[in-house]
């Protein structure tokens, strides 16, 4: 077990600072084991670096740099042990402009490799999908479902 | 292999039959607060066999069966079919197509199924095991948990990296 | 102690339900004293009606409902208590468009008794602002800030 | 009565001097992910007295202080001042603007400041208990909180009321 965790991890760490750095746009990050003294094994430390400022803990991220973060982890772990598909609801709900067009930039490109499906109320982000359903509520209380294509999303959406 | 549909009749708020036909890509669900969104990344975790209510934001069976209003009457049942395409064979299962589902009823019995066959839900387990959805940590995140995976502590963010090795 | 408790619960008890009306175009909820049994007295319950849905408990609520729940819950006790002011920290990130419009209207009403500090990144918001401060991040990880009008902070973000 | 002013001076990422002027009724603050958004919120929290870190995204008094880059060296004091306009009278004290002030250093004291008066942190917490800012769990949300209020459990909603009596 030991083995197989340990190669893990390594590939793992390997992917998430590129990860990492192509999803803030600079900076760097690391992961690292360490030591729980309870025997349990090794637990994992993450240390982020964000751009143009000094190495820190996570307890000091901002909302958005916490989601970017994790979002990183994630998208470094479909890639060293990728999955069917992926279900990710909402993860977007944080991030600024920037940030949002280099999340939809990687997840396009992960895409080739791992199917998503994505909750989002984000323009930019609906933009990257093939297909996209409109999900409303009836006055019945049931779900209805509709297939959009892109221009009619658009057209539905007012300026944010 | 990926995901090719998802049927949901009695779900939640699904009451009628819906069906959703996945891109290969990338599929967006979008639309206003309390439409059903979350409803089906829930379905997604539940039809693959998921026993922990609190994860699918419900106490018990009856919680995942649509509970009516004042102009549809309740449902007495609450089904879900994933299908999968696996002519890639990246599902270690014979089949170049694999459904599985899922019905609960009101007495709070489950069924499970196999490509129409009746099976337990220790097969559904055993069979994402094999192809790293047994889990399902990493692969579906719920609606304003994505930075659990960094409030976790070390030791159980080591749990993630056991799920993927 | 229980004669002011009492009183202020009456009166927030009042307040909610309209208070969260208002907020989502309908429905209905209550506030509910409940016999806790540990003897620390009574603790509140809150059941939410979404418009032409059942009435059901907070935790089969959607992230977007949740969110709104809260607000009228939180609108509702500085009504009844106003405080000299209250600071919003990105309270609309799950609202959708509709519900970001109800809650700008509800916000410009109470301001006119409770001053507000609201960070958001949704513009909606921001145009029922007076004052903008738009916050960036110098080279030198120092924030530094300068005061928008709302015509130069539309001008800024692009269509989301 | 409402909020003035507030001007902060080595408090987390304010290196610079930094003031705020509030309008009367709503003030948006804007901007891009890590720019300082929430550090103003903190700032609120903790020129009011607040001691619990864990509230303010940290764990002791030197996460408050600017830590400094590779350009700017990092601040040896965090100040905040926050100015309120009390020609109503809201505030039980006789003056007509009433600005409270905080100052940390790096060997973890803190000082208070009353009207440019020195005091005790007990003298703060007296003046806003009577004017119902000592707890402040429903007039400073922190981001991602919203709706803690709703996921507390009933006798701990209690408290928010017992707070507002
Ligand atoms: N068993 C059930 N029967 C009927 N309705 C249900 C059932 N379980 C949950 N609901 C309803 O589902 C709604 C929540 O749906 P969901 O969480 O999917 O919304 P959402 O589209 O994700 O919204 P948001 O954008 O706010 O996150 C609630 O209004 C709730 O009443
Ligand atoms: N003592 C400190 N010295 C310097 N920088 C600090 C200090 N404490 C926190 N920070 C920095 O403040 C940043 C977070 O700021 P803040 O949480 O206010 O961002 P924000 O504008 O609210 O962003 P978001 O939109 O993502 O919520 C982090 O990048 C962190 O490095
Ligand atoms: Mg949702
Ligand atoms: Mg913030």
């Amino acid at each position: 077990m030991q083995n197989a965790f340990q190669k893990t991890f390594t590939a793992v760490a390997e992917e998430f600072p590129k990860i990492f750095v192509r999803l803030f746009g600079g900076g760097s990050a690391k992961l690292a084991l360490t030591d729980t003294g309870d025997g349990s094994g090794e637990g994992i430390d993450i240390t982020a670096k964000l751009p143009g400022k000094r190495s820190q803990g996570l307890a000091l991220l901002s909302g958005g740099e916490r989601s970017l973060t994790a979002v990183a982890l994630i998208f470094s772990l479909l890639k060293v042990s990728p999955t069917p598909f992926c279900v990710l609801d909402e993860v977007d709900a944080m991030l600024d402009e920037s940030n949002v067009g280099r999340f939809r930039d990687l997840l396009l490109e992960l895409s080739r490799q791992t199917q998503f499906i994505i909750v989002t109320h984000n323009r930019n982000t609906v933009q990257a999908a093939q297909v996209i359903y409109g999900v409303s509520m009836g006055s019945d209380s049931a779900s209805t479902v509709i297939s959009l294509k892109l221009d009619e999303f658009v057209a539905q959406t007012p300026d944010e | 292999s990926h995901l090719k549909y998802l049927e949901l009749h009695g779900y939640k708020t699904f009451a009628s039959k819906t069906r959703f036909e996945f891109a290969e890509g990338i599929t967006a669900i979008v639309g206003p607060n309390g439409s059903g969104k979350s409803n089906v990344a829930d379905s997604i975790r539940w039809v693959l066999g998921e026993q922990a209510y609190a994860l699918l934001r419900g106490k018990k069976t009856e919680d995942m069966i649509f509970s009516g209003s004042e102009q549809r009457p309740r449902a007495g049942m609450a089904s879900a079919l994933i299908t999968f395409d696996n002519a890639d064979g990246g599902l270690p299962i014979e089949f170049s197509e694999v459904s599985i589902g899922r019905s609960a009823y009101r007495d709070g019995s489950n069924e499970y199924f196999l490509n129409d066959a009746r099976v337990r839900l220790k097969d559904i387990d055993e069979l994402l095991g094999r192809c790293g959805l047994s889990e399902r940590t990493y692969t579906i995140i719920g609606q304003g948990l994505v930075d659990s995976a960094l409030s976790l502590k070390p030791e159980e963010r080591r749990r993630l990296f056991e799920e993927a090795a």
